[in-house]
């Protein structure tokens, strides 16, 4: 996942509907 | 009782499918036959109305009073020209990157999704991204243009046709693709689903655990066949055909990478965004 900093980010970014 | 949970995990995609991505098939068609109460969009078929259209693009709304400004444009330079093409791929691919966003979070809404070991689901990701992006892009188009900026602009084909190469190469077979695929004529509740096939395949490179991303497609296979059978009760083999376009699609992803290496080393200026070269570095 290092490589892929990014999609890991948006990955574990909890989204706004979730709070 | 399974078919009534096939029909929840539909009914789930379908609605987090309408969350998540901005312009639906229903609109997207209703724009393009002019059968919408909004304003017909702007239409860009050479340089002088990109010009004209281009502070627009990727803008959720264009002021109407600017649709008929005119810029006195009599012929566009040749450096000016080039200088336009670059700003137009740009804005492309921002929206491009936004589009991947879109798509993880959808991704991420899959039942048992983010269950799945972490590197497999960046993995899962990288190698999904484009094909559904190229999906989407299916319904905004027709055998002329493509709609653009949440459809508020018409690009035609043979505009895309005429920039300088290798610009002018890089649509023509997603265009190919989109009017055959359109041909299936899937709805967006279908599309949901498929995204969803798309993105749980258990066949890319470099996954850890493959068992359970199969089984969570599987469940997903599944409602799609009853999906399709219930929405399409006339159209014979809808769901092999359906399937048989993600044979395709690997091609057509494939040969857009290839497109964006040579971009890169033929365009000095080109700056590919961060997010789409971090998906498309050793892809294929």
């Amino acid at each position: 996942t290092e490589r892929h900093k990014i999609l890991h980010r948006l990955l574990q970014d909890s989204s706004p509907a979730d709070g | 009782p399974e078919a009534a949970d096939l029909r929840a995990l539909a009914k789930h995609l379908y609605e987090s499918y309408l969350k998540n991505f901005p312009l639906t098939k229903a609109k997207a068609r209703a724009i393009l036959s002019g059968k919408t109460s909004d304003n017909a969009p702007f239409v860009v078929h050479d340089m002088k109305s990109l010009l004209e259209g281009e502070q627009f693009i990727n803008c959720r709304q264009i002021p109407r009073q600017d649709h008929h400004r005119h810029l006195n444009v009599s012929s566009v330079q040749s450096d000016l020209q080039r200088e336009v093409e670059l700003r137009f791929f740009h804005s492309c691919q921002s929206r491009s990157a936004e589009a991947v966003s879109e798509v993880t979070e959808f991704a991420k809404s899959i039942p048992g999704f983010l269950n799945l070991d972490l590197n497999d689901q960046v993995t899962l990701l990288k190698y999904a991204v484009i094909e559904v992006l190229i999906i989407m892009m299916a319904p905004l188009m027709n055998k002329d243009g493509t709609l653009i900026s949440y459809g508020q602009i018409f690009m035609t084909r043979e505009f895309l046709k005429s920039l300088r190469k290798p610009f002018s190469d890089m649509m023509e077979p997603k265009f190919e693709f989109s009017v055959k695929f359109n041909m299936l004529e899937l709805d967006d509740t279908d599309m949901a689903l498929f995204f969803a096939v798309i993105i749980l395949s258990g066949d890319r490179p470099g996954l850890l655990n493959v068992k359970p991303i199969e089984d969570l497609q599987e469940n997903v296979l599944h409602s799609l066949e009853l999906h399709l059978k219930m929405n399409h009760p006339d159209s014979l083999h809808l769901f092999a055909k359906v399937l048989q376009k993600m044979t395709d699609l690997r091609q057509i992803v494939s040969d857009h990478v290839h497109f964006i290496q040579l971009l890169k080393e033929s365009e000095i200026n080109m700056c590919l965004h961060p997010l789409l070269q971090e998906i498309m570095k050793d892809l294929y």
